[in-house]
């Protein structure tokens, strides 16, 4: 048997929503530690990886580990008719075929449930091993939204480039090139509109715009977003999910041939 | 000039 009750059903809403532009199917696995999920993108260049622990669910049953295996567009519609303030509630039988959504408003005075017929998803499992960044940024998740949509009109990949003067995001294209500088900013009173950059060593990765786009979809999970990067790795960008878990993607970089 | 790598050049299958 597998039960759990999200509250702020809206988390599950965003999460789906961040996601399902860059993968179509996956499997949600579960286990007494919470939900987790991970699945690259069809052309596997990019990695999502997604953890809600359990003990951000006010209730989570789970009998023994399953994967659940799921189409995100029709995760999306269903999820699209539950209000935002809706407490969401997923279960599945041990070997049944079926998840139950069932949504109720915060004053119960509307309840509805939906079932969702599952799917048999092989899925590769990557192993990401635990890795020192050589420049760590921390920044307002809408400010990382701004640059890579304004860098986006002008070309089709970013270079990031961090020294001890600050980030320095880049593009060039047909019209022209454009560099956005952000500096170390620390608001004590608003923590929130920080940008904060440790450094160990200066890096510079290049990445295609378009997936740093889809991966802001993600802005509304947090106020904030990490931007992990070393010279000889997948770039990390990170949008912490409130007391629960994060939602990460990893993007390879684009080398000179 | 510049080529994407993949993700599996970075990343093994557990």
């Amino acid at each position: 048997m597998f039960e759990v009750r999200l509250v702020q059903g809206s988390l599950l809403k965003k999460v789906v929503e961040a996601i399902r532009e860059l993968v179509t199917d996956a499997n949600i696995d579960c286990s007494s530690t919470g939900l987790s999920l991970q699945a690259m993108d069809s052309s596997h260049v990019a990695l999502i990886a997604l953890l809600l622990r359990s003990d951000g669910f006010e209730h989570f049953r789970c009998d023994r580990n399953v994967s659940i295996g799921m189409n995100l567009a029709n995760v999306s519609k269903i999820l699209r008719t539950a209000g935002n303030d809706d407490i969401i509630t997923l279960k599945a039988d041990d070997d049944g075929d079926l998840l139950t959504f069932m949504f109720e408003s915060p004053n119960q005075d509307r309840i509805s449930d939906i079932e969702m017929k599952l799917m048999d998803i092989k899925s590769e499992h990557l192993g990401i091993p635990d890795a020192e960044y050589e420049a760590v940024i921390k920044m307002p998740s809408q400010e990382f939204l701004r640059i890579c949509k304004d860098l986006s009109n002008i070309g089709d990949t970013v270079v990031i480039s961090v020294t001890k003067e600050g980030v320095k995001f880049s593009t060039r294209g047909d019209i022209g090139n454009a560099n956005i500088v952000c500096r170390q900013n620390t608001t004590l009173d608003k923590p929130d509109d920080s940008t904060i950059i440790q450094m160990k060593e200066p890096v510079s990765l290049t990445f295609a715009l378009r997936y740093m786009n889809s991966f802001t979809k993600a802005t509304s999970l947090s106020s904030s977003v990490t931007i992990s990067m070393s010279s000889d790795l997948p770039i990390v960008v990170e949008y912490k999910i409130a007391d629960m878990g994060y939602l990460r993607f990893y993007l390879a970089p684009k080398i000179e041939d | 000039p510049c080529i994407q790598k993949k993700i599996l050049n970075y990343f093994s299958r557990d």
